[in-house]
C-alpha cells in the first residue's frame, strides 16, 4: 500500500509545469524514504532528477518499493482539476495498475478522486558520478530565468563564463550579440536576492537556450537557483522545493567541432 | 561551430 497527503496540490502542480515538457512520461519510485524521479529526455541532452522526502508530506506511508509509470499528461489533466491550496492524496494498491489521485477542498465540503492507468516503462538507472564543481552559482531563480529568456532571443546557444569576478551569460547570432554579467552581491537584505560564486577554477561552457528556457519553468518552486559547473562536464541547474525536495537539471555541454 | 553533446558520454546506466 502506497499513500501520500500533501497539504498543498499547488507544489505537485508546480513541479509537473516544470518536467512535462522535457518528459512525456517518468517513473515515480515509491519507498519508505520518499519519491523519486530521473529521466533523461528523448534526445539525451538533458536528465530530470526529482527528489521529495516523505517528511515533506502531511502523511506518507510506502510498505513496499514501488515503481509507478505515469504518462505526465495525463497527470497534468488531473492536477488542473484542483485548486492550489486543495489538499491532496495520492493512493496505490502493492502491483496495482492504477493509481487514485484525490483531492479535497480545506473545509472539506468538496471532496473529488481521479483514477490514473499507470504504464509500465522500460527504465533505465544512470549513477551520476560525484563531482566536485568548479564553480556554483546560487542566484535568484526569477534573475536566471530572465537572462535566459531575454538571452535566448538573439541566439541558440548560451556561453556561461564564471570566474572569480562574477558570472557572464554571453550569446550571439544573426542580429548581433548579447552579454549579461553579474557581480556577486556585496550586500543583500535577503539571502535568496543574492548572487553568490564559490569557485576553485574558472569555467567557460556552451549550453543550448532551449533547455535552459525548460528548466526554468521550475522557477515558481524556489526563488533561488543553483548553478554547478566543471570543465567539460554536464551542467546542473538545482531548485530547492521548500521543505519538499528538489529538481535537478543535467545538460550535457555543447562541444567545439 | 558547436554541435550538441549527449548525456550518455557522461553518465553510465547502473
Amino acid at each position: 500500500m502506497f499513500e501520500a497527503r500533501l497539504l498543498k496540490s499547488g507544489q505537485l502542480k508546480k513541479i509537473l509545469e516544470a518536467i512535462k515538457e522535457l518528459l512525456k512520461e517518468a517513473t515515480f519510485d515509491c519507498s519508505d524514504s520518499g519519491i523519486q524521479l530521473q529521466a533523461m529526455d528523448d534526445a539525451h541532452v538533458s536528465l530530470v532528477s526529482m527528489c521529495l522526502k516523505s517528511t515533506g508530506f502531511d502523511k506518507f506511508r510506502c510498505d513496499r518499493n514501488l515503481s509507478m509509470g505515469i504518462n505526465l499528461e495525463s497527470m497534468v489533466k488531473i492536477m488542473k482539476c484542483c485548486s492550489n491550496d486543495d489538499i491532496m492524496t495520492i493512493k496505490a494498491q502493492d502491483n496495482a495498475d492504477t493509481l487514485t489521485i484525490m483531492f479535497e477542498t480545506k473545509n472539506q465540503e468538496k471532496m473529488s478522486d481521479y483514477e490514473m492507468k499507470l504504464m509500465n516503462l522500460d527504465q533505465e538507472h544512470l549513477g551520476i558520478p560525484e563531482t566536485n564543481y568548479s564553480c556554483i552559482i546560487k542566484m535568484p531563480s526569477s534573475e536566471f530565468a530572465r537572462i535566459c529568456r531575454d538571452l535566448s532571443q538573439f541566439g541558440d546557444s548560451l556561453v556561461i563564463a564564471c570566474t572569480k569576478e562574477g558570472v557572464k551569460f554571453s550569446t550571439s547570432g544573426d542580429i548581433g550579440s548579447a552579454n549579461v554579467k553579474l557581480s556577486q552581491t556585496s550586500t543583500f537584505d535577503k539571502e535568496e536576492e543574492g548572487v553568490t560564486i564559490e569557485m576553485t577554477q574558472a569555467v567557460c561552457l556552451t549550453f543550448a537556450c532551449r533547455y535552459l528556457n525548460l528548466f526554468c519553468k521550475a522557477t515558481p518552486l524556489s526563488t533561488q537557483v543553483i548553478l554547478s559547473m566543471s570543465g567539460d562536464v554536464p551542467l546542473v541547474v538545482e531548485y530547492q522545493i521548500e521543505e519538499l525536495g528538489c529538481i535537478r537539471y543535467y545538460l550535457a555541454p555543447k562541444i567545439e567541432e | 561551430g558547436t554541435t550538441q553533446g549527449r548525456l550518455d558520454s557522461f553518465f553510465t546506466v547502473i
